[in-house]
């Protein structure tokens, strides 16, 4: 474990935690993409299958737990509890194109052809786009709740902070993994626009308004 | 350098 991963974590969960403050407060997930948390549930489901059978350590298998939880949770909340204030309109993005690509990709490009390990790519390509409903979602409203938006920096930091991460495991235990390093590269760009924005209006106080 | 499966990682 070093900071950045530490950090990453952290980010990542408090990401997490916001958007359950800001649904549970308001009592609405208006401007939330569901298709987008479904994506991200799939992704935990698919990656933590390893949790009662590799032992890492109390801290990660707690993360897991929460992580899995708190996905499947927030997808209840969206369809199912606060269903009334879900906005299906704006939530469009056809995420077929985003399940099927990254499954054949990981049926090819992957380190060994076993189903935890395929399942483990799987996992890796989807959540390096499973952002994009949501920042689609973004654009169409043409603006987001200040809450929202800090959600997004929290999540799109963390896997921004695992890149740093794996600059510094590369350097000082002589570790990679190619296929985290640019699916973790491609999901950190497809926030520069949205960190742009974040830091130039919503750091100002100001609204989160995407140009017309 | 060795490439190690990055299963420590969340």
């Amino acid at each position: 474990m070093n900071i950045f991963r530490l950090a990453g974590d952290l980010s990542h969960l408090a990401a997490i935690i916001i958007l359950l403050i800001k649904i549970w407060k308001t009592r609405s997930c208006a401007g939330i993409s569901g298709r987008s948390q479904v994506l991200f549930a799939i992704v935990f489901i698919t990656r933590y299958l390893d949790l009662f059978t590799n032992f890492i350590s109390a801290y990660n298998t707690a993360m897991k737990v929460f992580f899995l939880g708190s996905s499947i949770g927030t997808v209840y909340l969206m369809y199912l509890k606060f269903k009334a204030t879900y906005d299906h309109n704006h939530d469009t993005f056809r995420i077929e194109f985003l399940l099927l690509p990254t499954a054949l990709l990981s049926l090819v490009l992957n380190h060994e052809f076993s189903v935890m390990e395929i399942l483990w790519t799987f996992s890796i390509y989807l959540e390096s786009v499973a952002i994009l409903p949501q920042l689609f979602m973004v654009s169409k409203t043409g603006e987001a709740e200040s809450i929202t938006s800090h959600y997004l920096f929290a999540l799109g930091s963390y896997r921004g902070l695992y890149i740093l991460n794996w600059i510094y495991r590369y350097y000082f235990e002589g570790f990679y993994d190619i296929i985290a390093i640019v699916a973790g590269c491609v999901q950190t760009i497809l926030y520069c626009d949205f960190f742009y924005l974040y830091i130039t209006k919503v750091l100002k106080g100001k609204k989160l308004q995407l140009p017309a | 350098c060795k490439k190690v499966k990055s299963k420590d990682e969340l």
